[in-house]
């Protein structure tokens, strides 16, 4: 789940 | 996923949910401020960006886009529906959320995970998140009575930022190297700024007493 910058949360 | 964030998500659906109820139920946004609701519009439209170019699971998408739609709805509905916008507390809902605005963008380009577009914006919504109820607050101190729906939405909106604090906490242990700062911290103060509300939303229902906020 982890994107670039680690912006898996809403 | 952890269920902490899961269930901050869900609370955040339920607070969503309850602001729609009493608008379409009642007809009426007293009590509820348009300059918060606007705020949160540009929180997501600036926070979800990335939208179409990150597929990250159906779930996240869908979350996205409803929170885009409500939002977006309940800002339309306020201004532009004959009997919801008559009922909005034009003459108490007058906090000056420029300087929100202002001082998170400002605040965004000092302070970022990295200095891009879309990384300066998503700091930006994150800011502007944490200082979004303060209209919200601000109207119900000067409104005094506080109807049901609006005390309980401004409390699962308060509930739902609580809940990702122990989703950070969860991920911190899991992963160490999970660090969040920008949004851990926004999302103290963010839940800071509710400590009064809560304390008088428990108070009421202690006593089971109606929700009064001190002038």
């Amino acid at each position: 789940e982890q994107l670039q910058g680690g912006h898996d949360e809403l | 996923m952890n269920i902490f964030r899961f269930l901050g998500d869900m609370t955040h659906l339920i607070s969503i949910l309850i602001l729609l109820l009493k608008i379409y139920a009642t007809k009426s946004c007293s009590g509820i401020s348009l300059k918060t609701q606007e705020l949160y519009a540009l929180v997501f439209l600036t926070r979800y960006l990335d939208l179409f170019t990150d597929f990250i699971s159906v779930y996240n998408t869908v979350m996205k886009l409803v929170f885009i739609a409500s939002s977006l709805a309940i800002v339309w509905c306020m201004r532009n529906h004959p009997l919801v916008r008559r009922s909005y507390d034009k003459q108490l809902d007058t906090f000056r959320h420029y300087f929100l605005l202002l001082a998170s963008f400002l605040l965004a380009l000092l302070l970022h995970e990295k200095f891009a577009f879309q990384e300066v914006l998503w700091a930006f919504s994150i800011y502007l998140e944490a200082v979004a109820i303060l209209p919200q607050l601000v109207l119900l101190q000067r409104s005094g009575n506080v109807d049901n729906l609006t005390g309980q939405y401004v409390f699962f909106l308060g509930a739902y930022r609580a809940l990702y604090i122990f989703n950070w906490i969860y991920r911190y242990f899991i992963d160490p190297h999970f660090t969040r700062w920008i949004a851990c911290v926004s999302g103290l103060v963010q839940t800071a700024l509710y400590a009064d509300f809560f304390y008088y939303y428990f108070i009421s229902w202690k006593n089971n007493a109606k929700l009064q906020l001190p002038a």
